[in-house]
C-alpha cells in the first residue's frame, strides 16, 4: 500500500458524506446503497463512522461529473479514467467524482459502482495507489462483488496504518467467544441487551444487534449461537434496522436506512431497493421495527412513536396511517426497536424490555428482559 | 503506413497517459502521485513499468501498451 506524501488523514472519526449529483445510468437508491456499502467496506476495518447528509457541505462530497468539471482533472468520456478522489483535507479534500460518461452498474455489465467507489473512498481516506495487483487500491479496474466483499490484506494494512484497527475487525466473521461448558451465562448476556430487529426466518427466530445476530428455534431458547451479520448476510454489510417474514411467500425483508433487501431464507434476491416502494412519505428515512400479522396479512412499520400499516395482499399502505403506537397498543411504552408475532401473541422489544401483547385482550400480558430470548 | 499510424496513435496515447498519471500538476493533492519536474518520456515509462511490475525497458512495448489501455482510477500513480 502507499499513503499520500505528508500522510494526510482525517482528524476525526465521524465523517459526513453527501451525494450531490446522481447518474442517469443507475437509480438513486442503487447509488445510495453502493456508496453506503463502499464506505462500510472501510469502516469494517477502522474506527470510522460515516454519516450521510442531504444538505450543505459534507466532508466527502460525492458526485457524477462530465468532462471538465472545474477541478483541473477533466474526465475523458467512456472508459479511460473512471473516477477520482481527493486526499483528506478541507474543501475539495475527500471529494469523490465519478465520470458520468461511464455505464455504471450494480452488477458486471458495465463498471460496478461499488468496486470503483470503494477504491475512490480509499483515496478520500488517505490511501494512494498500491502496487499490489490484489489490492483494492490498485489503479486499474477489477470487478468486485459487494456481496461477501472482504477488504484485501494490503488495503487493511494501509488504512489501519492511518487510523488504527477497529475494536473488532468485522471483515472476518468473528463469533464472540462462548464459554465451552454448558448453560453458564454466555458473554453476550447483559441486562441492557436490546435488539435492532427480530424476525422469523423459515422455522428459526433471528435476533439482530449491531453487526451480530442470534438464531434459535422458537421453542428452544438454549444453545443460541451468535454469528456476524456479514457472515450470513454479506450484502447488509452492517447492522439491520428492521426485518420481517411473510411465511406464505417464503420471503423475508431486511431494512437498513432507506433501503431494503428481499431474501428467501438466507439467499438475497437481488440488489437493494428503496423503502418508498411501500408507499412511505419521503420524510421517513429509516424504519425502527417491522411486524407482520399473518392472519390479517398486514405488516406494521414502526417509525418513532407512530406506525404505518401495509396491506400485503393489495401491496399498498393503508389509509388513515400513521397512528400513535401507545394509543393503539396500550401498555407498550417506549420506542419500538423490534417486533414479531408468535403463536398468536405480539412481542414488542423496547430497549432491554420485551412486552408480550395479547391482541384479544388488547393489553400487555407479560414483560421479560429482552436478553432472556437469547438464553440469558 | 497503417503500422506507422498505429505507432503514432500508441505514442500519443502513452504521452497522454504519462501526462495524466506520471506528471506532477501541483494544486490540490488528487492522488498526489506525480514525478518531480518534467522527466523525459522514457523515464516516466520506466516509472510506469516499475509501478505495474512490468519489465522495465523504457520502451512502449506490448505489455505496457495493454496496461495503458485498461480502464482505471483518475488519481496519478507515482509519488514525488
Amino acid at each position: 500500500y502507499r499513503l499520500f506524501p505528508g500522510e494526510p488523514k482525517w482528524k476525526k472519526n465521524t465523517l459526513t458524506y453527501r451525494i450531490s449529483k446522481y447518474t442517469p445510468s443507475l437509480s438513486a437508491a442503487a447509488v445510495d446503497a453502493a456508496v453506503e456499502m463502499a464506505l462500510c467496506a472501510w469502516s469494517s476495518a477502522v474506527p470510522l463512522t460515516f454519516v450521510r447528509t442531504d444538505v450543505g457541505e459534507a466532508d466527502i462530497m460525492v458526485s457524477f461529473e462530465t468532462g471538465d468539471h472545474g477541478d483541473s482533472y477533466p474526465f475523458d468520456g467512456p472508459r479511460g479514467t473512471l473516477a477520482h478522489a481527493f486526499a483528506p483535507g478541507e474543501g475539495l479534500g475527500g471529494d469523490t467524482h465519478f465520470d458520468n460518461a461511464e455505464t455504471w452498474t450494480l452488477g458486471m455489465n458495465g463498471f460496478n459502482l461499488f468496486t470503483v467507489a470503494a477504491h475512490e473512498f480509499g483515496h478520500a481516506l488517505g490511501l494512494a495507489h498500491s502496487t499490489d495487483p490484489s489490492a483494492l487500491m490498485y489503479p486499474t479496474y477489477k470487478y468486485q462483488s459487494p456481496y461477501g466483499f472482504q477488504l484485501p490484506k494490503d488495503d487493511v494494512r494501509g488504512i489501519q496504518a492511518l487510523y488504527g484497527p477497529r475494536r473488532t475487525f468485522l471483515g472476518k466473521p468473528t463469533v464472540p467467544h462462548i464459554p465451552p461448558h454448558g448453560p453458564s451465562t454466555p458473554e453476550h448476556c447483559d441486562s441492557s441487551t436490546s435488539f435492532d430487529a427480530v424476525t422469523m426466518l423459515g422455522k428459526e427466530l433471528l435476533f439482530f444487534r449491531d453487526r451480530i445476530f442470534w438464531r434459535r428455534q422458537v421453542h428452544q431458547p438454549l444453545g443460541v449461537r451468535p454469528s456476524t451479520t456479514t457472515s450470513s448476510f454479506p450484502q447488509l454489510m452492517a447492522n439491520v434496522d428492521a426485518a420481517y417474514q411473510v411465511a406464505e411467500r417464503g420471503t423475508a425483508y431486511f431494512f437498513k436506512g432507506p433501503h431494503y433487501w428481499v431474501t428467501r431464507g438466507f439467499q438475497m434476491q437481488g440488489p437493494p431497493q428503496t423503502i418508498y416502494d411501500f408507499g412511505f412519505p419521503r420524510s421517513v428515512q429509516r424504519i425502527d421495527a417491522a411486524l407482520h400479522l399473518q392472519e390479517a396479512q398486514r405488516t406494521l412499520f414502526f417509525v418513532g412513536d407512530e406506525h404505518y400499516s401495509y396491506d400485503e395482499k393489495k401491496r399498498k399502505m393503508e389509509k388513515d396511517y400513521p397512528k400513535n403506537t401507545e394509543e393503539e397498543f396500550s401498555g407498550v411504552n417506549g420506542q419500538i426497536d423490534a417486533a414479531v408475532e408468535l403463536n398468536g401473541y405480539i412481542y414488542f422489544f423496547s430497549g432491554p424490555k420485551s412486552f408480550k401483547y395479547d391482541t384479544e385482550k388488547e393489553d400487555v400480558v407479560g414483560v421479560v428482559k429482552s436478553s432472556s430470548w437469547i438464553g440469558c | 503506413a497503417p503500422s506507422l499510424l498505429a505507432a503514432t496513435n500508441s505514442y500519443h496515447l502513452a504521452q497522454a497517459y504519462l501526462d495524466k498519471y506520471y506528471t506532477k500538476k501541483g494544486g490540490q493533492q488528487i492522488g498526489e502521485m506525480v514525478s518531480r519536474g518534467g522527466s523525459s518520456m522514457v523515464k516516466k515509462l520506466k516509472e510506469l513499468q516499475a509501478f505495474f511490475g512490468l519489465h522495465v525497458t523504457g520502451k512502449l512495448d506490448q505489455p505496457t501498451l495493454e496496461m495503458i489501455q485498461k480502464p482505471r482510477c483518475g488519481v496519478p500513480d507515482v509519488a514525488n
